[in-house]
């Protein structure tokens, strides 16, 4: 049980580093650690902490990062979670609402690529973000009765 | 395993008649004004797996997901009249065409379905396609549907262990809630670790 | 205390309804009602709702608009309460961040309206508002220490 | 009555060195990337008029608020060199020279003042200008000062009465709480114009 759990810990942790390093080119880091008090306490109680450091800032715990950070954060741990159980797809609704430029195109870096393996469904208000579709519904009121209309993008991407 | 297709009939702003969204692997993206019905759409989608707390589908009560297009003005007649194909499968046509012969009364309100594409298998059942459907009636009955079969709740929701990331649905992030991911403490993160495990 | 409490109640019914009816150029309307049973119930412990009507929707209770739309409906009933007590300033932290290009207009031109009246300090990403500002603070992070830097509006707005 | 000067020593990403924001009444925008300190601007006002809640301030204690420029290192020194015009009033001079002449532990960590303009009076005191100001000592004591003389906690919160819309603070909206204010249920709205008359 010990054994699976650290097993499992060691996987998220690689691949939160390597989500977030892929998502700020290099530039930044993120890694999860284990609160055993350095091997005292049993790591089948311990609690794990998620540090991210974002480029040029110093390394902070991601419950004290700003509104934005603390979205490219969460993203980072929901899909490294994939390590353990593949999702056979993601519902996100306007995950992107408080990022800025440079984190909407981390954003959607990381999510055109994670998409590739599996299906992501993103409700989103950005053109950047639904330029980089595979396909697009787009959703309007007549009357307060809701309609769809797909758009299928070209190929040629 | 993913989302090949939704069917939305009466689940909030969706009319009552079949709305049908066709979807693909990749990154499918909903865009839309403000109101116009893209949260709804993902309420609908948690609304077929069997979510059932009122705080999550973002209603006071189960009853106000059934479509209301005027205060208080349950419009039935005219949201059924023939716009839209209407794609709900044999098994239901009966029911949208025989309130009048239907002596109890129960109508059906709402209904919505998912079709995954299962060519992977990865869902347990030996079809190529597997497609949940709830039904929820005026009376705040519902019924489940696995490929067409009534079936009761227990047997969606061994399924869904397989479809859902995380018990606490983790892969479903609603609108405003990003945020708190990052905002877990310790023990949380990681019980959602051994809850995977 | 009746007669203090109805009398508060029309004001800020009043001024929802005119605040709402400008930022939807008249296509739209919300008020306030008190739950007193049609005066049945004393107003003294009845509840207050609030409805609002979007252009071409049906009237609908606050609580069951959309992420956007209520938005738009509290930033109305917060400004409305102006008319029982001003506020002599208020701080706004990316309440656009849900908002379409529609509805950020809207609230640009509710917010620039009044803060003519006072101060309004407010905290966005989109350009659309910025741009209708007074007063513009730049905020900026060098090796982790913010830094400010102030721009003067021209004033041949 | 609104904000006219708004000055922050050490709190957060606010180094320990004075950074001034002079404001004016009307529309006043604060924008830039993400993580660069503007809900942190907001955060200092809120501190400054009281606020102790440390979820409003989201920190997990009162000593987080404390400048932390690398993880647990105090770099205490390199934010006071110089940097910046130190416009902190003549009264605390002594002490951000002090420190070694000072023998209790206690240090100066933080400090934000708020000047408001009163020309209408609007606050109940006989000055055309009224500056509130909070320090915190990384011992974790509050000092409070009404234009420049040391008072106590609750003659700032009479003064507050008139600043603050309605005792909820519902003048100060924070980042992804907006949509809440309509959320709210038929007591909670009814209450909050009760607070105000
Ligand atoms: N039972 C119902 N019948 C009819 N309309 C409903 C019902 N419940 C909710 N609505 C309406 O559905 C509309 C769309 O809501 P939804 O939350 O899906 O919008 P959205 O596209 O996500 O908008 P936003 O971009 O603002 O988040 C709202 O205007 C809401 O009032
Ligand atoms: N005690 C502290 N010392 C130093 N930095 C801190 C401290 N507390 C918080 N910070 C940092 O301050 C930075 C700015 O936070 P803030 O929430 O003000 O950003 P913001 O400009 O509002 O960003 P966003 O647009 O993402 O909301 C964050 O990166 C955060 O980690
Ligand atoms: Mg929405
Ligand atoms: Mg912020």
């Amino acid at each position: 049980k010990r054994q699976l759990f650290s097993d499992a810990f060691s996987r998220v942790d690689r691949e939160v580093r390597s989500i977030f390093t892929t998502m700020t080119d290099g530039a930044g880091s993120a890694w999860l650690e284990i609160d055993d008090d350095g091997g005292r306490e049993d790591i089948l109680s311990s609690g794990i902490t998620f540090m991210v450091q974002f480029p040029s800032k110093p390394a902070r715990e991601s419950n004290s990062l700003s509104g934005g950070e603390k979205t490219i954060a969460a993203i980072t741990f929901l899909l490294a979670l994939q390590s353990l159980k593949p999702a056979p797809f993601y519902l996100f609704d306007e995950i992107d609402a408080h990022l800025d430029s440079v984190n909407t195109e981390r954003l959607g870096r990381i999510v055109r690529e994670r998409a590739d393996r599996g299906q992501i469904i993103m409700v989103t208000l950005k053109d950047a973000l639904v330029a980089a579709a595979d396909m697009i519904y787009g959703v309007y009121a007549r009357d307060g009765v809701s309609q769809v209309v797909r758009y299928r993008i070209p190929i040629a991407r | 395993v993913y989302i090949k297709r939704v069917e939305i009939y009466g689940f909030k702003s969706f009319a009552r008649r079949s709305t049908v969204l066709n979807l693909d692997r990749g990154l499918v993206c909903i865009t839309g004004p403000n109101g116009s019905g893209k949260s709804n759409i993902l309420d609908a989608i948690a609304f077929a797996l069997g979510e059932n707390s009122v705080r999550s589908l973002r209603v006071d009560r189960l009853q106000s997901l059934i479509h209301d297009n005027g205060r208080g003005a349950m419009d039935g007649r005219s949201g059924e009249e023939g716009e839209g194909e209407d794609g709900l499968s044999a098994e239901s046509k009966g029911d949208a065409g025989g309130d009048s012969s239907n002596s109890s009364r129960k109508r059906r309100a709402v209904k919505v379905s998912i079709t995954f594409d299962n060519s992977d298998r990865g869902i347990p059942v030996d079809s190529n396609t597997v497609t949940i459907a709830r039904e929820m009636y005026d009376n705040g009955e519902n019924q489940y549907y696995l490929n067409g079969k009534h079936v009761n709740k227990s047997t969606i929701t061994n399924l869904l262990d397989v479809v859902l990331a995380t018990p606490s649905k983790l892969n479903i992030v609603q609108q405003g809630m990003v945020m708190r991911i990052a905002e877990l403490n310790p023990e949380e993160r990681r019980r959602i670790i051994e809850e995977i495990i």
